[in-house]
């Protein structure tokens, strides 16, 4: 009740002004590409493949209200309210990676033995508020 | 031993890092990726890392069969392929570790190609769960090229008595033919899958086993004679496990798949359980035939 208070009932200048807060922050939540090669780490010496890997990442600001846009749940816009109205030390919602993909790796064993291997979850490739 | 030696390792690693970057209890050292990555996160270890003993380095030929297996199985950004012929989410190849001279009474009569290997499974996980075991062949080309070779293996598994005896002797033994066009291959596999299946499903970390590999030119189902030996100058094989890692690190494809798939998932004949990793596309079988006509 108390925004509707304010909302400006006559001018669609002030109505433009009461909606801004509802638009979507300019860098918004979003995946961004990230590429390393495993020489970087110094680890070319025992990983065979991929010489490259893309675990991109995710970064950005989650709007107040939040909804199917991000596929977020329901409790993401309640911790936008606690953090808001009760409690600021509860930190708002995080953009975080909400799906991945999986990766294939070829390694040497310490024993020199070679392994093929498929792990889980080593790509984002979906982001989420919450 | 290198069991316990790893055991320890992954007990030091635990207690210099911070107790946050500890391995769950129970997780082995086993995964490959996991201990450098928790290393690399605690900085301190960095050098330590960068300094730890060197590798024994693998046959290149064995890395050149992995790393065309991992063409096959995976995209160039390295994601699994989707294919759904094949189960194994790990695969392991093992070089043999030692050979031992033959006795007098080990040598069976005729036999001259009689090779005694020793494997070491110890990087193998519990959670790893044998599907496939192949002893894998390479072939230098040196025999004339458009031949038709027939080989025959036989197999023994040994068992150590204690007879004091630094080798142990035969016990049970089974024996394979296969016939193949030498043009065409460099890698001849034989699926030894049932033959070992009982020595690794009671966690054996060594596996003793002696191989005679002949092979005759012709082709007997032609009715050439076989004739004279070939001479192929032949490295012992390499054994190769296809395995179903059932960690939760472990990209399990029957998940994902059922997850991605919105119409409830029929039952299918499945013609072949695992990606043939030298290159031969699966044959149909008339049943599959029969199945993807009535869909069409």
């Amino acid at each position: 009740d108390e925004n509707t208070k304010e909302a400006p009932a006559t001018s669609p200048a002030d109505l433009s002004e009461y909606f801004k807060q509802f638009v979507f922050p300019q860098n918004e939540c979003e995946l961004h590409n990230f590429r390393l090669s495993f020489s970087q780490l110094k680890w070319d010496k025992w990983i065979i493949a991929p010489h490259r890997y893309s675990p991109q990442y995710c970064k950005g600001d989650c709007p107040r209200v939040i909804r199917h846009r991000y596929g977020s749940p329901v409790h993401t816009m309640v911790q936008n309210i606690i953090y808001e109205k009760l409690d600021p030390s509860v930190p708002k919602p995080s953009c975080v990676p909400a799906e991945y993909s999986p990766l294939s790796v070829l390694t040497i064993e310490p024993d020199g033995s070679i392994v093929y291997k498929e792990y889980e979850d080593m790509i984002a490739t979906k982001c989420t508020c919450r | 031993s290198p069991r316990s030696r790893a055991h320890v390792a992954s007990e030091d690693t635990n207690s210099e890092l911070s107790p946050l970057l500890w391995l769950p209890k129970g997780v082995r050292r086993g995964y490959a990726l996991l201990p450098p990555l928790l290393k690399v996160l605690s900085d301190q270890e960095h050098q330590v890392w960068t300094s730890e003993a060197p590798r024994l380095q693998p046959d290149s030929r064995a890395l050149r069969y992995m790393k065309r297996l991992y063409k096959m199985s995976a995209t160039k950004e390295g994601i699994p392929k989707a294919n759904k012929s094949h189960l194994y989410n790990t695969v392991r190849l093992f070089a043999p570790c030692s050979e031992c001279k033959q006795g007098p009474r080990d040598l069976m009569k005729g036999d001259i190609h009689l090779v005694d290997l020793l494997f070491n499974l110890d990087r193998v996980t519990g959670l790893e769960h044998l599907l496939k075991s192949v002893l894998l062949y390479s072939f230098d080309t040196s025999v004339p090229i458009s031949s038709s070779v027939t080989c025959t293996c036989h197999l023994f598994v040994k068992e150590h008595d204690f007879s004091g005896q630094v080798c142990p002797s035969a016990s049970h033994a089974v024996a394979f033919s296969l016939h193949f066009e030498v043009r065409k291959r460099k890698w001849v596999e034989i699926d030894v899958t049932s033959f070992l299946q009982p020595l690794i499903a009671t966690n054996r970390r060594n596996i003793h086993m002696a191989v005679n590999f002949t092979c005759l030119m012709g082709d007997p189902h032609q009715s050439t004679n076989l004739e004279n030996p070939v001479n192929m100058a032949l490295v012992p094989p390499s054994l190769l496990l296809y395995l179903n890692d059932t960690s939760e690190q472990a990209y399990h494809r029957w998940n994902s798949l059922q997850h991605r798939r919105k119409i409830p998932v029929r039952p299918r004949q499945r013609n072949s359980l695992l990606l043939d990793p030298s290159g031969d596309k699966g044959k149909e079988t008339s049943q599959g035939k029969r199945a993807s006509r009535r869909r069409r």
